[in-house]
């Protein structure tokens, strides 16, 4: 499903190069459960833009469903991450100006795929699953931390996506609120839907299958996870 | 030090009134060091924007230092603000378009107490304390998300302030960045200043010395740690 090959991600910052992601080469099966873990700044989240099409290497190659993500052109790309991938941002990236439900309801909106009345439909019924029924109407600034987090992983999750890409999705959210969207994610896994997720707690990193460590850069270790 | 009496917030979403919270009374003395805990929602952001002057209650008084903050004028809480509390915003906060040196260096040279290059050398040495030295120049969107989280603690430091309040200081580190900026904090306590973190990490509401817990607005639990 998803195949990296020596990817490379350098930044140039004047006279220096901040190697952000140094020959990472790492194989993902349709269906399996990873968790990418490493310290602050070690590359996970430079990763885990290039796995969601939304960045390009420096060198190396990423093939995505055996297709060379480099030869695909703007709308081939839009199209697979609009369609196969669901992103939750370590940011959450809402737009500021639209409530809680626009915001959930844009990915099957730009998808052109269902009837205005169908995508609110499903938005509620996303917005439910993390908890935010009673939130729909409220803009990113009138929502918490953990609030505006869980609306960002509705909209991941609205065009049931082959792969979620989720980057630190509990973060922000208690122990309660972080166990359903765990429980949320399990379910998607069990339905076969590839998740990987970047995470700095190992309890998260134990319910995953498999942990990838990231370290300056490196893939350190990739481990099958004994317990699960 | 601090001392609120039926503190409320009130928020109104057309014809539906969030209660964001509800009557809540605390007295935290000077060098406490305090966690406050509780669900995504529960109005812990909105209890941290009181306290640090950011925001002003529906009803109920807010005592800080003897004062009734309500009663200070624009000059006289800017100036509380910025010199006896040093606060870390849930989603950080730093000007996008400054480099982390000058976003840390900001609210020194706002005191206008110290020159320029006195500001540049205190900034540097704070970065230094949280691990970003090598990052100095560095704008927001060229920095992980972890590294973002300690420029905003280490611009929250820098004025020496009274007070340090953080919410979820550590939210987006690692195990080891994360026990580094705790550390820091638990000298800062040490040394007189009055710390007081949302956190979602029992572990690290585990090293502080009392636990406030909100729910739905209120507080629903208020003890001192036994282990410490
Ligand atoms: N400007 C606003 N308008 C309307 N409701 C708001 C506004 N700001 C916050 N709220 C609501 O007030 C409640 C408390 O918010 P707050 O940010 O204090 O929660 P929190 O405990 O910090 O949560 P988290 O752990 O998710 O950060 C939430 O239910 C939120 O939806
Ligand atoms: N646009 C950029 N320009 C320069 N350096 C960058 C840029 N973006 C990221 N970096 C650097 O690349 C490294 C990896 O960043 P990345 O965001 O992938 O880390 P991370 O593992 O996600 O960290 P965290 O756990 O703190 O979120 C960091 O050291 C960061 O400073
Ligand atoms: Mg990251
Ligand atoms: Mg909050």
């Amino acid at each position: 499903l998803i195949v990296t090959r020596e990817l490379t991600k350098v930044y140039a910052m004047g006279d220096v190069q901040v190697h952000a992601l140094r020959s990472v080469s790492l194989t993902i099966r349709s269906g399996e459960y990873v968790a990418i873990m490493g310290p602050s700044g070690s590359g996970k989240s430079t990763l885990m833009n290039l796995l969601g099409c939304l960045d390009t290497p420096t060198s190396g190659a990423y093939y995505l469903l055996g297709e060379d993500v480099s030869t695909l052109n703007d709308n081939q790309l839009s199209e697979v991450r609009n369609r196969r991938i669901g992103f939750v941002f370590q940011t959450y990236n809402l737009l500021p100006r639209a409530t809680a439900l626009h915001n959930v309801q844009l990915p099957l909106l730009y998808a052109h795929r269902v009837s205005r009345a169908e995508a609110r439909r499903r938005a509620l019924d996303a917005l439910q699953q993390v908890g935010l029924s009673d939130r729909a109407e409220h803009r990113p600034r009138e929502l918490s931390g953990g609030q505006q987090q869980r609306v960002a992983i509705a909209r991941a999750l609205i065009n049931n996506p082959d792969i979620i890409l989720a980057d630190e999705p509990t973060g922000n959210l208690d122990t309660q609120s972080g166990a359903e969207i765990l429980a949320l994610f399990d379910r998607l896994n069990e339905l076969g839907h590839t998740v990987i997720l970047v995470t700095h707690d190992h309890s998260v990193a134990a319910r995953c299958k498999r942990v990838v460590q990231l370290l300056d850069g490196r893939v350190v270790s990739d481990e099958l996870n004994n317990a699960s």
